[in-house]
């Protein structure tokens, strides 16, 4: 691999010397020829991802050189005529396509009225390249490109004249990008068929090593400023969720969701956590739901808890519609660990405690739920080592170490409850937690009947 | 309009077609 | 037997944006050579100046001088016979004596000349002026100067799209659309590829233009197809219901405009052929005919 990677990094850099000399002494389609052929390493098919990577960085280098000499000649108005057109003579797919971003991009730059034209021409023409190694390096191009110049501003008013508007407005942008995406989406998620079936597991990692690239498209998303909480509302989520559910591939349900939380504001995922957590509810069996609805509870846990930050909106039911929604996922995917259903209900006592750090009949409501599932399931003793143990363990020292006040805890109706479905060995180090943790905090236990009731949780203890 | 970027109108696939494993 | 002559002619519109090149093949060796020409449309006079100047003893004796516009299809295999479909002839001067350079105006007005030049790999379509200094003793002198008609047809009212679904059975069904089945020279063909069932593991996708020369008839019908570009449209494998966009552009390639039956000699007609090539170099392909014309 190696050895093809230097052979083809010295063809490019023989061609691109020669693109420059070409280029400086104002031969332009000489120049051009010299980029056609560096470009026609690209078409390799003999290079893993991670060597194509290093290819493509090179000649993406070397293809900044041209943009840029292309657009020094273009302002100072030695423009080529037809230069858009004559690109496209080039017999290879590869190079034309390459070639032909790269000048469009110049023709952007240059006169804003093809902008709208041009953006819809590149993404739609990158459909001829249906490899999917090649077309997710070459739809990363036109994206890398394109980062600075997508339209950004309001739509205009509806019009007839199709001559208005010329320059693209948020919307154009937001289709340029939900179609890149879409495609290459599907280029991502087709790799895991090609090649021999027993490269299955080397095909997974080589995908994990590209997700990047189909994740920068949700980046642009969310770096447009014209994007606000309606238009991700009507516009981006549904399109992302869209393919991410429709796609039937763990690894790419998996990234996509967590991306997408990752990279939008939280104000906006707390106007659409139904249909997130709807789409979560359709994920493949394979995908680790625990682990995003979790990340997403943490993230708005701690956004409400913000010191200098409005907290959750009163109108927002956070609590409520995570609940809800936890517990359509948990019906929906029977195949769902025990423990990962736990730890949903571990994330909710979080979230309960962080943003209504006063209903405490929020995190009974939790507990409520979580001896129902045991019930369900006939489940009446738990081993404290195995994983469903040490979920359950941390559900009930969560309140504990959160209020650090036996007395709350013994409010909470459905604790004992939990605490009896550990085996002894469990419930003598939830006691011995909870006890230490009255003694650290020095709490006094005034009435009797608080006795009685302490001296019941400690009973592995005691008796 | 321009001929460089003239384009027939394509067809759209469907979203099971489009993810679905080679044939 | 007397000097022989230098012989010039020009033609009236010999200025650079009526000048074409022309690469033609010569002799039996096949000699490729690149010609510049006056072109004149099928409807306009030829004429111009022809410039004869007596060189060696400076003295020309000659029994007439005419100038011929010929028209003719000359083809590989026949090479003795000529088939000449316009034949015209203008007498410049009487018999005499030249003993300098003596210029001759000419013309041929409202000749027909319906066929456009065309130099081809088994048959040639020429025009050209013949000019003959005829002698009572020893050869005639005889100069030919080739010109090249080229005529444009106006847009076709009707001009309908290529649209076909084709296939094989269980294996591969595609469905090809072209904007229009009549191009002209410097058009660009847009179109796309729709896969309806695709089984195979396609490598890759390219769109040739033939041009395919026929020369003579019935059992002497000789083909000679020529690839005048393979244009890649995709690069690997689609699933059914990908949708691949074509544009192609002619102006590039040397092309001429579709002839039928040119003086019942010879045609030449344009087919696209679609080819999908698999994993194991199979090719798949789907050859349609299309029209060109030269626009003005």
């Amino acid at each position: 691999q190696e050895k093809l990677l230097d052979e083809a990094m010295g063809i490019v850099r023989s061609q691109s010397f020669q693109m420059k000399r070409c280029l400086d002494k104002g031969r332009l389609m000489d120049g051009l020829k010299h980029a056609s052929n560096m470009l026609g390493e690209l078409r390799t098919s003999l290079l893993s991802p991670k060597m194509y990577y290093e290819l493509y960085m090179l000649i993406s280098d070397e293809l900044r050189h041209l943009e840029s000499h292309l657009l020094d000649e273009f302002q100072a108005g030695h423009r080529v005529a037809d230069l858009y057109e004559l690109v496209q003579y080039a017999g290879n797919i590869v190079p034309r396509l390459y070639l032909l971003i790269t000048v469009g991009l110049v023709y952007i730059k240059s006169n804003e009225n093809c902008k709208r034209d041009i953006l819809k021409d590149l993404v739609e023409m990158c459909r001829g390249v249906q490899h999917p190694l090649r077309g997710l390096f070459l739809r990363n191009y036109l994206l890398q490109c394109t980062r600075h110049i997508l339209p950004d501003v309001e739509d205009p008013p509806p019009s007839n004249n199709p001559l208005d508007n010329e320059q693209g407005s948020i919307s154009d942008s937001l289709e340029f990008i939900l179609l890149n995406f879409a495609e290459m989406n599907k280029l991502w998620v087709r790799m895991q068929h090609q090649g021999h079936s027993r490269d299955k597991e080397k095909r997974e990692k080589e995908r994990q090593e590209l997700r990047i690239l189909v994740g920068t498209n949700l980046v642009r998303l969310s770096q447009l400023e014209m994007v606000d909480v309606d238009r991700y509302k009507k516009m981006v989520l549904p399109g992302l969720l869209e393919q991410a559910v429709s796609c039937r591939d763990a690894l790419s349900q998996e990234y996509l969701m967590e991306c997408i939380i990752q990279v939008f504001p939280d104000e906006f995922h707390l106007e659409t956590l139904g249909p997130f957590l709807q789409a979560c509810a359709e994920l493949h069996e394979d995908v680790n739901v625990k682990s995003i609805i979790s990340s997403l509870i943490e993230r708005l846990a701690a956004f409400g808890n913000k010191e200098d930050g409005d907290g959750i909106p009163s109108e927002i039911k956070l609590f409520e519609i995570f609940s809800q929604h936890i517990a359509t996922v948990i019906k929906s995917r029977p195949e769902l660990p025990l423990e990962d259903m736990v730890s949903l209900q571990v994330s909710l006592v979080n979230l309960a405690q962080q943003c209504y750090s006063s209903r405490l009949d929020l995190v009974d409501s939790v507990l409520a739920n979580t001896a129902h599932i045991f019930d369900n399931l006939n489940i009446t003793k738990i081993h404290s080592g195995s994983p469903l143990g040490k979920e359950l363990s941390r559900l009930l020292r969560l309140p504990t170490g959160n209020y650090n006040d036996l007395l709350v805890i013994l409010q909470l109706v459905n604790f004992p409850k939990l605490l009896q479905l550990l085996d002894y060995q469990g419930r003598k180090t939830i006691s011995t937690f909870l006890m230490n943790n009255a003694i650290d905090n020095g709490t006094i236990i005034p009435s009797p009947e608080q006795v009685d009731g302490v001296l019941s949780l400690c009973s592995s203890l005691v008796r | 309009a321009n001929d460089a970027t003239r384009r027939l109108n394509s067809k759209k696939q469907t979203l099971d077609d489009a993810y679905a494993a080679p044939a | 037997f007397g000097s022989n002559a230098e012989i010039k002619v020009e033609f009236a519109n010999e200025d650079a944006s009526k000048q074409i090149t022309v690469k033609t093949v010569h002799g039996e060796s096949k000699k490729k050579r690149i010609q510049t020409m006056s072109v004149f449309s099928g409807n306009e006079t030829v004429g111009g100046k022809i410039y004869i100047a007596p060189s060696g003893s400076k003295r020309l004796e000659h029994t007439g001088i005419k100038v011929e516009l010929i028209g003719q299809v000359e083809l590989a295999y026949d090479r003795g016979n000529h088939y000449v479909f316009t034949s015209l002839i203008r007498e410049l001067d009487a018999p005499g004596i030249l003993t300098a350079e003596k210029t001759f105006s000419f013309e041929f007005a409202n000749v027909e000349k319906q066929y456009e030049t065309y130099n081809g790999v088994n048959v040639r379509l020429r025009y050209f002026v013949r000019v003959k200094i005829s002698r009572s003793y020893g050869s005639n002198i005889k100069k030919e100067i080739d010109f090249a008609v080229q005529n444009v047809r106006p847009d076709p009212e009707i001009n309908n799209t290529l649209k076909m679904e084709v296939g094989i059975e269980d294996c591969l069904h595609i469905e090809f659309e072209y904007d229009k089945s009549k191009y002209h020279l410097d058009d660009v063909i847009v179109g796309k590829i729709y896969f309806l069932l695709v089984r195979i593991k396609i490598k890759h996708m390219e769109l040739q233009i033939l041009k395919r020369e026929s020369t003579g008839n019935g059992p002497n019908l000789y083909n000679e197809t020529e690839i005048m570009t393979k244009f890649e449209i995709m690069d690997g494998a689609p699933v059914r219901g990908e949708c691949i966009p074509i544009r192609l552009f002619l102006s590039p390639f040397d092309l001429t405009p579709t002839f039928k039956n040119v003086h019942n000699k010879f045609s030449v007609k344009y087919y696209l052929n679609l080819v999908l090539v698999d994993e194991e170099e199979r090719r798949y392909f789907k050859q349609q005919e299309f029209f060109l014309r030269r626009k003005a």
